[in-house]
């Protein structure tokens, strides 16, 4: 009888689970969705846009690259290896098949 | 007794999911959030100032910035058309994405650290629909851990 | 073609999460402490 109410039991957990996942499923969606409108809204297109010097102090004194590519643009990053002259290199590789990519150095100074 | 295990290893398997989807619904809320205190940020300084900032001065979303130590010295082969770029730096450097950067200058209202004021929380909370303001609350505290469906059984 | 999860990570623009940057960034942090 254990048994059987133990199986009862973990069968209504499973089915709240289920409704649990296709209610997140669902409000990812609706998230999607809704950002893609505050992105588009033509009475916003002109907003979504960040001061450089803002950026700036976000990181300290850095050099930063702004890089801006159109979609599917595939960044690539090899595992740094020691060089001839004994030095790490790191590499970053850039690959569009639909557009130019812009890149911006922001320098504070 | 061999179902009862079944449905054991399913339920976990359940769990995990549900697990990982609040953490991508978590993300997603940041998103709305960061990206409409931008929007309304960059709307009102425009209307304050009555003009636009200059255009040298911005960058417009989406885009990732890559920062690095000032003395890196780096590299850079372009390719004729533009779609192809090569980055050699002489020095260890990070990659963030825009959200990342709108979260570090605090358009998320501190809840992706789960340190949150009251007034950022009111103000997060009036950015996302309402079915997603418990969801708000919650990570204020932390992070999303129990806001379930109420069992009909 | 030849490149594998061995040899560089990647990520897509608008397609790939915050995460798979963050694991870029991870890499290299542990390649520079070893």
């Amino acid at each position: 009888k254990e048994v059987v109410d133990r199986l009862r039991y973990l069968e209504a957990e499973i089915e709240d689970l289920e409704l649990k996942e296709k209610e997140l499923d669902q409000q990812k969606l609706w998230l999607q969705q809704s950002i893609k409108n505050v992105m588009d809204d033509s009475t916003n297109h002109q907003y979504p846009f960040q001061e450089m010097v803002y950026i700036c102090n976000c990181f300290n004194g850095d050099t930063l690259l702004a890089i801006q590519a159109p979609c599917g643009t595939q960044l690539e990053v090899p595992i740094p290896e020691m060089g001839q002259n004994g030095q790490k290199k790191y590499q970053i590789n850039l690959k569009s098949s639909s557009g130019p990519i812009h890149v911006l150095l922001i320098n504070k100074e | 007794a061999q179902e009862c295990q079944n449905l054991e290893v399913e339920k976990q398997r359940r769990l995990e999911r549900i697990k990982q989807k609040q953490s991508q619904l978590q993300e997603l809320i940041l998103q709305q959030i960061a990206f409409k205190n931008l929007v309304q940020r960059n709307r009102q300084a425009e209307q304050q100032a009555n003009r636009p900032p200059p255009s040298n001065s911005v960058i417009h979303l989406p885009f990732i910035i890559v920062n690095t130590s000032k003395k890196t010295v780096i590299d850079c082969s372009i390719s004729n058309d533009k779609f192809e770029y090569l980055f050699n730096f002489d020095n260890t450097f990070e990659i963030h994405d825009d959200i990342e950067v709108l979260k570090r200058m605090g358009m998320a209202c501190g809840l992706e650290s789960g340190s949150c004021s009251a007034e950022d929380l009111k103000i997060a909370r009036s950015l996302v629909p309402k079915a997603l303001e418990p969801y708000v609350t919650e990570m204020a505290q932390g992070s999303i851990s129990s806001v379930y469906v109420t069992s009909s059984s | 073609a030849c490149l594998t999860p061995r040899t560089a990570l990647l990520y897509k623009f608008n397609g790939s999460p915050s995460k798979s940057l963050k694991d870029i960034n991870n890499m290299i942090k542990q390649g520079e402490h070893r």
